[in-house]
């Protein structure tokens, strides 16, 4: 059940740049592509273009001399882990990475050389004996090693970490960024890329903060520790053994009276959901059986009934009291004010600013009113000449109700209101009424008839 | 929805999480743009992907077949004025517009809508055992003037919120309603007047219920589908 890419790291819509170096594609699927570089000593890394489905192979990876990451849309590059990974599985007989010295710092020889430690290594295309990094041909339990240029000592282990242990995880392990790709019980995983051997939800592109990368041990969902998909198909998920830090993990800010982002931090005690139903004990199955356990989720703070985001949803919630609501959302508290200080004050709707306040409020630079990068302004100087839209300040050129304003640095963000207030005393135009005049055009129109669903008793019935 | 009965709100989209769960509701106001409200949302400047919008569907979890449903995925995410708590959704692709989905009219800039304008609330959310959770429910509610409003809500209501009068039964939006639509039948078009935020209770008979105010932000909803 093996997937011949699980043996590579895949850098996306990347391409890997060599000083001349020219080698043709051919048309094939991915995975016989991996296959084809697996196999081959000689193949590194490999290419995939996903436009035109080509397969090129390369003898060399990004820590090769005179090569150069590149962007490319339309290009994967896949490396194999052996040469990109800085830790061992195993005896580490597959490491092919850089490191030359050895765990007591001594710097490696030569494989090539015979001396000052004469051996009988050949140099081979499969046992990665180049210049003097840490290999190790003989399999050697210790893990990869070098002869020594100290005379005195012929040989010493590099003490490269095992990836189980190279990296440590805290909490449940959702911040676990390491290289494990194998359970517990020592199946090989499934790349999160993949849909076999198990379909499954967590597509990388959809989880971008999760980094799902290749088949490595993850924990995308707030388990209780990271796991992966197996390449067992009558398995279908399962943890992986990962060490737990022993140091104490560095205590983000918490908020008790509103809450930030999703309210992961938040450490308040409110305990009714938004909606006034009282919040069930996290440490209480009744009336809701969870595994919201609070000894299991030490870094959560799963006291009383309090409302908490142990798993990453949209904002803090609870199991409620209700045997019929089993869980619900706590948005009745507020989120943390997140503009930065205003930095001077307008009048009327600021249409006469003409301050240098160049920032929005939430503290991004303002785009120059005469750049065309990242956005193409539709206001512009030559437009609004007596405005003085100059360098990048906040200006309001076209009376905007809500304030000075400026295009963003921020590519997603076309415009912003600026980090300004309303002047002290001043107040806005009061709202006035005037329903004869109202034209409104085809939208909000429904048809009537439709309207009412018979109530649902099993079918789904008009 | 609590008081209210399944019915048609074609405008209404369900918005969806990566896990496809219903967290909150909006309005379709261009085929490319959603409104709804900021407290749904961990940002303004959220990574949104994984996340859609689903539309022309009367089902909270409809069938993976369903012939109506359009799920089409979020790309952006704009913060209104801050004092407004609004924010635009911009689909990756304008939605289909067809019996089931249809987009609901912007009012005139700072438009009042007159007192005792019968309006709908509509909504996926939690019904409190007052009717069927799987599907969309709709419940009429009368617009009530901020004076007396605010006579109700001793002081505490802003000229950036509207209201609707309580009525003898508890008819309101509740968990999973918010961000969704207050739409007013006025001149035969269905408009935008209010859209739904988080209060402490679901539909009280006392009290009346609040909305932001669409009306005083209709020139930046403007601006924003003119700039994006």
């Amino acid at each position: 059940q093996c997937s011949p890419l699980n043996g590579f790291q895949r850098l996306k819509a990347t391409q890997l740049m060599y000083l001349s170096y020219q080698r043709e594609e051919y048309p094939m699927e991915v995975e016989e592509c991996a296959r084809r570089c697996a196999i081959s000593f000689d193949c590194r890394a490999f290419h995939y273009n996903w436009q035109s489905h080509g397969c090129q192979l390369l003898r060399f990876t990004q820590h090769s001399p005179h090569t150069q990451l590149q962007r490319n849309v339309h290009c994967d590059l896949y490396q194999k882990k052996g040469y990109v990974r800085n830790c061992i599985m195993g005896d580490g007989s597959d490491y092919r990475g850089t490191q030359s010295v050895t765990e007591k710092k001594k710097i490696c020889q030569q494989w090539r050389l015979k001396f000052p430690h004469d051996h009988r290594f050949a140099l081979l295309p499969q046992n990665g004996l180049e210049e003097n990094y840490c290999r190790n041909p003989d399999k050697d339990k210790q893990g990869p090693w070098c002869y020594t240029t100290d005379p005195a000592i012929r040989y010493q282990s590099c003490g490269i970490k095992k990836c189980e242990n190279a990296v440590c995880m805290t909490c449940n392990g959702e911040d676990y960024r390491g290289f494990v790709d194998h359970t517990e019980s020592g199946t090989e995983c499934q790349r999160w890329d993949l849909q076999h051997p198990h379909r499954h939800p967590f597509v990388p592109n959809k989880y971008p903060d999760k980094d799902l990368a290749d088949n490595y041990c993850r924990n995308p969902d707030n388990s209780e520790r990271p796991w992966c998909y197996t390449m067992d198909p009558a398995k279908e998920r399962e943890y992986c053994h990962i060490r737990k830090c022993t140091e104490k993990r560095r205590q983000l800010s918490s908020t008790t009276s509103c809450f930030r982002m999703k309210g992961e931090d938040y450490r308040g005690e409110v305990n009714v959901t938004s909606t006034g139903i009282p919040c069930q004990r996290w440490d209480s199955q009744i009336p809701h059986r969870h595994h919201y356990l609070p000894q299991k989720y030490e870094c959560k703070d799963l006291r009383e009934n309090y409302c908490r985001n142990p798993d990453g949803s949209e904002a803090p919630w609870c199991f409620t009291t209700f045997p019929n609501t089993r869980r619900a959302y706590c948005f009745q508290i507020k989120r943390c004010a997140d503009n930065v200080e205003a930095e001077d004050c307008y009048r009327g709707n600021g249409e006469d600013y003409i301050g240098t306040v160049s920032k929005t409020r939430k503290g991004i630079t303002c785009q120059r009113w005469n750049e065309q990068y990242p956005h193409k302004p539709q206001v512009f100087p030559t437009m609004f000449p007596t405005v003085h839209l100059e360098e990048n300040y906040c200006r309001n050129p076209d009376n905007d109700s809500h304030g000075p304003w400026c295009y963003t640095m921020n590519h997603n963000i076309p415009f912003d209101y600026c980090a300004i207030e309303l002047c002290a005393g001043e107040t806005k135009p009061s709202i006035f009424l005037n329903p004869e005049e109202v034209v409104f055009d085809q939208c909000g129109k429904r048809d009537d008839r439709m309207q009412v669903l018979a109530p649902i008793t099993g079918g789904r019935a008009r | 929805i609590v008081g209210g009965r399944p019915g048609n709100s074609p405008w209404t989209v369900s918005i969806r999480n990566r896990e496809g769960v219903h967290f909150c509701g909006g309005s379709l106001v261009k085929e490319q743009w959603v409104i709804s409200t900021r407290q749904c949302f961990s940002s303004c400047e959220a990574d949104l992907s994984g996340y859609a919008v689903w539309l022309g569907t009367l089902y909270k979890n409809p069938a993976p077949d369903d012939p109506d449903k359009q799920a089409i995925p979020i790309i952006k995410i704009i913060c209104g004025p801050s004092e407004s708590q609004l924010v635009m959704l911009k689909l990756e692709r304008p939605a289909t517009l067809n019996r089931r989905v249809a987009l609901i009219c912007l009012p005139p800039e700072r438009f009042i809508v007159p007192v005792n304008t019968e309006c709908e609330i509509a909504g996926w959310g939690d019904t409190r055992g007052t009717g069927d959770d799987n599907v969309l429910n709709v419940a009429k509610l009368p617009i009530m003037s901020n004076q007396e409003c605010n006579i109700s809500l001793r002081g505490h209501l802003k000229e950036s919120e509207l209201c609707t009068s309580p009525l003898f039964v508890s008819v309101g939006a509740c968990e999973g309603d918010f961000g969704g639509p207050l739409a007013c039948l006025t001149h035969n078009c269905w408009v935008l007047e209010g859209v739904i935020t988080p209060s402490r209770v679901c539909a009280r008979k006392d009290r009346p219920s609040t909305f932001i105010r669409v009306s005083l932000y209709v020139d930046w909803i403007n601006k924003v589908m003119k700039l994006s």
